[in-house]
C-alpha cells in the first residue's frame, strides 16, 4: 500500500498562518498521493510533494524562503532514493523556484552527493534549470520578519 | 522547512527536505537539510525520514539516521521518532520534528517544538494537524 507523508516545518507557528498551512500541507498530500495511486515511485511523489510546497509562500522554502542577514535569500534541499541510496543535494543556492528539482540533478546527472553556493548555481545554469528574480522568493511575511529582526527590537 | 517521505507499491521509499534557512542567519551558514543522515534519509531495508527544526542540533546527533537506526533495532516508527528527539534535546539541547515511514508504511511523527504542521496519506484517508493533538482527516 502506497503512503507519503509531508511536514511545513516545526516551529511556533503564528495564529494568522495556522489555517493557509493546513491547506497547503492538505495540497501537498494529494500531489504526492496522487502519483502513488497512479502508479508513480516514491522519488517522484516525494518531488512532486516538496515542490508544492516550495511554490507555496506560506513554507519557509522555494517561493518563502526567509531572508539572511544580508537581506539575501539562501536555499538548501536534499532528495534520497532508499532503492540505490543515492542521494544529491545543494546548499545556499539563490534564483531557482524549485531547490529540491535541482537536489534530483545532482543525485541523476554527477557523482556527487552536495553542491553549495556558487558552483551548484553554475550547475543549476549548465543543467539549463530557469533562473527566477531573488524578489520573486520573498513572500511579504519574510520581508517582515527580517526587518523585524535586522531594524530593531525591544 | 518542508519534508516528504513517501513509499511506492514496488515497496521504494524516498525522502526528501527543502528550506530557505532561517530569518537574519549568518549568509553562508548551512544547517541540516541539505546532509544525508541528519535532513533526511531513506534505505528501502528500513524506512525514510525527513526532519525540521533546530538545524545545529540535529547535525550534531544526525538525527535522521538515528531514527533509522533504532528502527533497525525493532522500533516503531512512532517509537524511533520519539525516542530520537527526546535524546536530541537531552544531549544538546535542540528541538524539532520529524516524519517517519517504515518499509512495511507505518506512520511516526513527532516534534519537541510548540508546533509542526504535517500530514500523511495512506488506505485512501489523508491526515493532517499542527498542533500535538490537533489531528483531523478526510478521504
Amino acid at each position: 500500500t502506497p503512503v507519503i507523508a509531508v511536514h511545513g516545518g516545526a516551529w511556533a507557528i503564528p495564529e494568522n498562518m495556522i489555517a493557509d498551512t493546513k491547506l497547503g500541507i492538505q495540497d501537498a498530500l494529494r500531489a504526492g498521493y496522487q502519483v502513488l495511486q497512479s502508479g508513480g515511485t516514491a522519488l517522484e511523489a516525494v518531488q512532486a510533494a516538496i515542490i508544492k510546497m516550495e511554490d507555496d509562500p506560506n513554507f519557509d522554502a522555494g517561493n518563502g524562503s526567509v531572508l539572511t542577514y544580508d537581506g539575501d535569500v539562501e536555499m538548501d534541499s536534499m532528495i534520497m532514493d532508499g532503492s540505490t541510496m543515492k542521494a544529491g543535494s545543494v546548499g545556499c543556492v539563490n534564483s531557482i523556484a524549485n531547490p529540491i528539482k535541482l537536489a534530483t540533478l545532482v543525485m541523476e546527472k554527477t557523482d556527487h552527493v552536495l553542491l553549495v553556493g556558487e558552483g551548484a548555481n553554475k550547475f543549476a545554469k549548465e543543467m539549463g534549470v530557469p533562473r527566477v528574480e531573488i524578489e520573486s522568493l520573498v513572500s511579504p511575511h519574510a520581508k517582515e520578519e527580517w526587518e523585524r529582526k535586522t531594524v530593531g527590537h525591544d | 522547512t518542508v519534508g516528504a517521505v513517501a513509499v511506492d507499491s514496488m515497496g521504494n521509499v524516498a525522502s526528501g527536505t527543502s528550506t530557505g534557512g532561517i530569518t537574519a542567519k549568518r549568509p553562508g551558514r548551512v544547517g541540516d537539510t541539505p546532509l544525508v543522515g541528519c535532513g533526511g534519509y531513506a534505505d528501502n531495508e528500513v524506512g525514510g525520514v525527513s526532519t525540521t527544526g533546530h538545524g545545529e542540533g540535529i547535525i550534531k546527533v544526525c538525527l535522521a539516521r538515528h531514527i533509522t537506526f533504532l528502527m533497525e533495532q525493532g522500533l516503531s516508527a512512532q517509537e524511533a521518532s520519539e525516542k530520537a528527539l527526546e535524546n536530541m534535546y537531552n544531549k544538546v539541547g535542540s528541538s524539532g520534528g520529524v516524519i517517519v515511514i517504515s518499509k512495511d508504511g507505518g506512520v511516526g511523527q513527532y516534534f519537541t517544538t510548540d508546533k509542526m504542521a504535517r500530514g500523511w496519506a495512506k488506505d485512501g484517508q489523508i491526515y493532517w494537524g499542527v498542533a500535538m493533538d490537533d489531528i483531523q482527516s478526510c478521504p
